[in-house]
């Protein structure tokens, strides 16, 4: 599901 | 040595099922001060965070600073199905077992001066500890609804799309799905119901903000009924991660990080 992005990207973002 | 006991096993087999309703398995942390599970599913969209402070248990001692156990889900459940609500669980494990490494699993009832025992020992897995950390984040917006409420929304959502949009407004939320074929729209207000608490719904939104999030992953935080029956939603925008929490006591609690879908 390319729209659901990771929760991971958001936590190595923030 | 580990050893923990709770008076009411039911809530831990809520606890631990709804778990694995993403999660096959995962690190059970033990420290002096409770007990700590984190855990991503296999895809990765959703975080779940659970914490069973030492005093959520009934008796609780964990000798070491830290003991990592990982633990597969899906068989500590059906161990835990096996023990009857009015037992009395205990949790326990022996690190100076260089043999087995196991996590041992009481169910006791007291028959008088006797009791009945069932007793089942799970084998522990090694699992590479999970590197991601929550972030601290400051919530701005946040909306406290009961729990059933939120399973029938997602669920009669389920039966048309795999998206369902939230709009957060200062005096409502909206649901709303829409397919080839149809579209579904709930509106839900804040109120007050003096006679029983648990079906008010309470929500302060200092931004509105409109965010989709996958349907099924909703509807799995919200059977989380016998968890609490009030879950409270945790946001800042459309950009950042929502936080679904089902506190209980004790500081103790289960909660879900996932992101908003980039577009649909």
């Amino acid at each position: 599901d390319a729209n659901q992005p990771s929760i991971t990207s958001f936590f190595s973002k923030l | 040595m580990l050893e923990c006991k709770l008076q009411e096993p039911k809530v831990f087999r809520s606890v631990v099922e709804a778990m694995s309703e993403h999660i096959k398995e995962c690190n059970f942390e033990f420290t002096r001060e409770g007990l700590k599970m984190q855990a991503l599913d296999s895809s990765h969209i959703a975080f779940t965070f659970v914490t069973l402070s030492a005093t959520w248990w009934n008796e609780y001692r964990c000798d070491d600073e830290a003991l990592l156990l990982g633990v597969n889900l899906e068989t500590l459940l059906k161990i835990l199905k096996c023990g009857p609500d009015n037992s009395l669980l205990a949790l326990s494990y022996e690190n100076d077992d260089d043999e087995v490494s196991e996590l041992k699993v009481k169910f006791e009832v007291d028959r008088g001066e006797k009791k009945d025992v069932a007793e089942f020992a799970l084998k522990l897995t090694h699992i590479d500890p999970m590197e991601e950390e929550v972030p601290e984040l400051t919530w701005t917006n946040e909306l406290e609804m009961p729990t059933q409420e939120l399973f029938r929304i997602a669920r009669d959502i389920s039966l048309f799309s795999e998206i369902m949009v939230l709009e957060f407004d200062k005096d409502k939320l909206r649901i709303s799905c829409s397919s080839k074929e149809s579209t579904a729209d709930y509106l839900v207000h804040p109120f007050e119901d003096s006679t029983n608490a648990s079906n008010s719904v309470r929500m302060n939104i200092e931004a509105p903000f409109k965010v989709s999030l996958t349907t099924h992953y909703v509807l799995s935080f919200a059977k989380n009924k016998n968890i609490n029956e009030r879950v409270v939603i945790k946001m800042i925008d459309a950009e950042t991660p929502l936080m679904f929490s089902f506190s209980m006591k004790e500081g103790s609690g289960i909660c879900y990080y996932i992101a908003g879908r980039l577009t649909d």
